[in-house]
């Protein structure tokens, strides 16, 4: 397939082509983060299991934060071999707002950071994982009284205990697609993201 | 995160590790269920805590990492 070509539209079921190479890019605030140390290598290792070439830096700051993925979508936009997936994991501490804390206190916001990549040419169309582990702020849900507690807490205290799969997620719907403005589904520069933060929105992640 | 890594990075590890060929959002669902279902305590408190992803997806198509 030409990675600069038509993408043709995902017919229902499909499923993504992996068979090209695998790029992912870890950063990591491992500074007054204990443990932190055992997630990078625990993640590292099972990228390299997955086939994914590894770039990791540890303690960036808020800049490298963004200059790191900038690097990296430049790197895959210029490599001779096309990639077929990007796996971006984030690691570090949060700001009250969802920031995340650079190695310098600075803050960076994830999302500026996933739209660096999702202008990536050579990712158009293919998958990009983006893997958050922070805290969202610093709500520490206790879960007490069904009625007054957040909504995925209230799942766990109902019958049958397992959230189900449409309701953890979250569809972001291509609303490029969905529009009728002109564009063909695969023209949608939020399309084939997926996100997973470590916590909800305005929580602690442990 | 304590000083065995976090609960959503070694859970994630080793859900995709023991079936790296499931579609990536189940597995992730897996996870959830997984990391909701720990007790945790915080450094700056006794009582215990709950944790729960947030999944955000745009995918178009299924994804299977192997």
């Amino acid at each position: 397939m030409d990675p600069w070509g038509p993408e043709p539209e995902p017919s229902p079921g499909a499923q993504y082509d992996l068979s090209r190479d695998r790029a992912a890019l870890c950063l990591a605030v491992i500074r007054d983060r204990p443990g932190a140390q055992r997630d990078v290598e625990a993640l590292g290792g099972l990228c390299q299991t997955l086939g994914f070439e590894t770039t990791l830096r540890t303690d960036p700051t808020a800049q490298a934060f963004q200059e790191e993925l900038a690097q990296f979508q430049e790197r895959l936009d210029t490599r001779k071999s096309p990639v077929s997936c990007a796996l971006v994991a984030l690691m570090a501490h949060g700001g009250p707002q969802g920031q995340l804390l650079g190695a310098d206190g600075k803050e960076v916001r994830p999302e500026a950071l996933v739209q660096e990549l999702s202008h990536c040419r050579a990712l158009r169309g293919c998958p990009k994982i983006f893997l958050l582990q922070a805290c969202r702020g610093g709500h520490r849900d206790a879960g007490m009284g069904p009625t007054a507690l957040p909504w995925f807490w209230r799942w766990l205290r109902a019958p049958p205990a397992t959230p189900s799969h449409a309701d953890v997620l979250r569809i972001y719907a291509d609303a490029q697609g969905n529009s009728s403005g002109g564009f063909t589904p695969g023209s949608c520069d939020q399309a084939d993201i997926l996100m997973v933060y470590a916590a909800a929105e305005g929580c602690v992640a442990y | 995160r304590d000083e065995k890594g976090s609960d959503f990075i070694q859970t994630l590890v080793e859900v995709l590790r023991a079936t790296p060929e499931g579609d990536l959002l189940e597995l992730l669902t897996e996870v959830n269920r997984q990391v909701c279902e720990l007790d945790v305590r915080g450094p700056d408190c006794n009582e215990r805590r709950k944790a729960c992803l947030e999944i955000r997806s745009s995918l178009r198509r299924r994804l299977c990492l192997q």
